[in-house]
């Protein structure tokens, strides 16, 4: 059983790439084939998987028609997690891919041959609703929304999901949404608290039941181009992301 | 003597759109005249100052063509200081404006009738550097860059100045860097002082003096619809958006 999992968000800093680099080190971890594609020019989840930025050939390449998907993969010293890198050629993408026919179905193109040597395939996308995200929502079976325990993340969600509704219905009927996750959770502030219950009154049955704490290790991860579940396995913020990806698999 | 500043960083959720209402009512509160444009889809700076995301005619229409800037410009209800509204359809922008004969300078032809009614023009951008930051870019005198006090952003910073060089070059000359703002710093972890340590060592003349603490109160600030410097003029937060209008004030 192969599934590919977006998680996106155009609202910045939200805890993509960190729930993308964590959730694919969790399933590695538990023995699965994890398969994590960097979709954003900025190439954190490379980074912060220990990966050369200027890697090649990236998934731009792939999408650009110069690389197979299977050319692009790369192990990351994980055992059971494979990378496609980014590369900031990624940034002209955005620009250069509309002008393609039907340029949207190029990365759900290029992912079916190799698909199935992965039960898990983890798409972390840049913040924005251009062709990237786009081209991820469209390869993806299911998509992981990051909401950060913020006002501004809260005031975008009702925009993002009418997004989300447009491409199932015009461009991947088959996508659903497995869950919002809601990131960087302060339990001690008014702020985290009113946006938990917010997010929950208003999306009843969206939400992760696990929460992701702010955590001071794992922003430090990253520096040490590890995922936080190896950098302190036994940190709050390694415990909430093993609970979630307990919680995907459960959901299905 | 009128300035107009971008407000400019790739990465995502490092405190652009608070660090520009801020410096704008800080700026309007010195009794000065400011402007604040928002370019990003996503309307925070709009919703920031409690005017509803869906205002027309917002900037869109004035880069479409479809009104002027000054029919887009409306009062917010602090003295002072006028802002120019985003709307969602701002994210059809970054695929249309490429389309169109040199789109880069819209945004600056737009600005240039009005540019001398105010001492400062603030531009908030997008989390990428597509076609409205560029335009931005082209249409601003200087550049602030907010850098948060965490690993990612200090990493994509070499990238964000190679590309400022490219539109100094080719597109924006008179283009400076006003400087780097570390911002959502909280001193007593390792992390934020290190990062603060080596931006000040790679870049020791662009840095501001002035570091933004993190602050909760920054963050409960845009559900009220209104600055920090507003919701509660007293706390860290404010005090450091104080310091910084007058350090960039004092910096030309
Ligand atoms: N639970 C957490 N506790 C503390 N820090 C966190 C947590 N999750 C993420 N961070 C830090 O917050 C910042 C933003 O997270 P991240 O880069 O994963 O967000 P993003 O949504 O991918 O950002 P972008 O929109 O730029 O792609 C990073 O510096 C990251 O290390
Ligand atoms: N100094 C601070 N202390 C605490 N919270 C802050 C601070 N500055 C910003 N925030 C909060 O952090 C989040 C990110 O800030 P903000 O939205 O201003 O960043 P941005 O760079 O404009 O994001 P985007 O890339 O999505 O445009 C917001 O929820 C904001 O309220
Ligand atoms: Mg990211
Ligand atoms: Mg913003």
């Amino acid at each position: 059983m192969a599934t590919v999992y977006a998680i996106a968000n155009q609202k910045g800093g939200v805890g993509k790439t960190t729930t993308a680099v964590n959730l694919a080190a969790c399933i590695a971890e538990a023995g699965y084939e994890a398969l994590l594609i960097d979709m954003d020019a900025q190439a954190n989840a490379t980074v912060g998987l220990g990966i050369a930025k200027d890697s090649e050939p990236s998934v731009y390449d792939v999408l650009a028609g110069d690389a197979t998907m299977e050319e692009a993969i790369r192990p990351t010293g994980i055992e059971h997690l494979s990378l496609v890198p980014a590369s900031p050629d990624l940034a002209g993408a955005s620009v250069e891919l509309p002008r393609i026919e039907n340029s949207e179905v190029r990365l759900r193109e290029a992912i079916a041959p190799i698909r199935d040597r992965y039960t898990f395939t983890i798409l972390d996308c840049p913040p924005s609703l251009g062709p990237l995200t786009v081209n991820a929502l469209v390869a993806a079976d299911r998509v992981i929304v990051p909401v950060q325990a913020e006002y501004f993340a809260l005031e975008g969600l009702a925009g993002l999901l009418d997004t989300l509704g447009l491409i199932q219905r015009e461009l991947n009927p088959r996508l659903t949404i497995a869950g919002m996750l809601l990131t960087m959770h302060d339990g001690r502030t008014r702020l985290a608290q009113d946006v938990e219950r917010e997010v929950r009154e208003h999306f009843p049955t969206l939400v992760f039941d696990t929460v992701i704490p702010r955590n001071i290790r794992v922003g430090e991860a990253p520096s040490f181009g590890r995922p936080v579940i190896h950098h302190d396995p036994h940190c709050a913020g390694s415990d909430a992301y093993f609970e979630l990806a307990k919680e995907v698999a459960a959901r299905g």
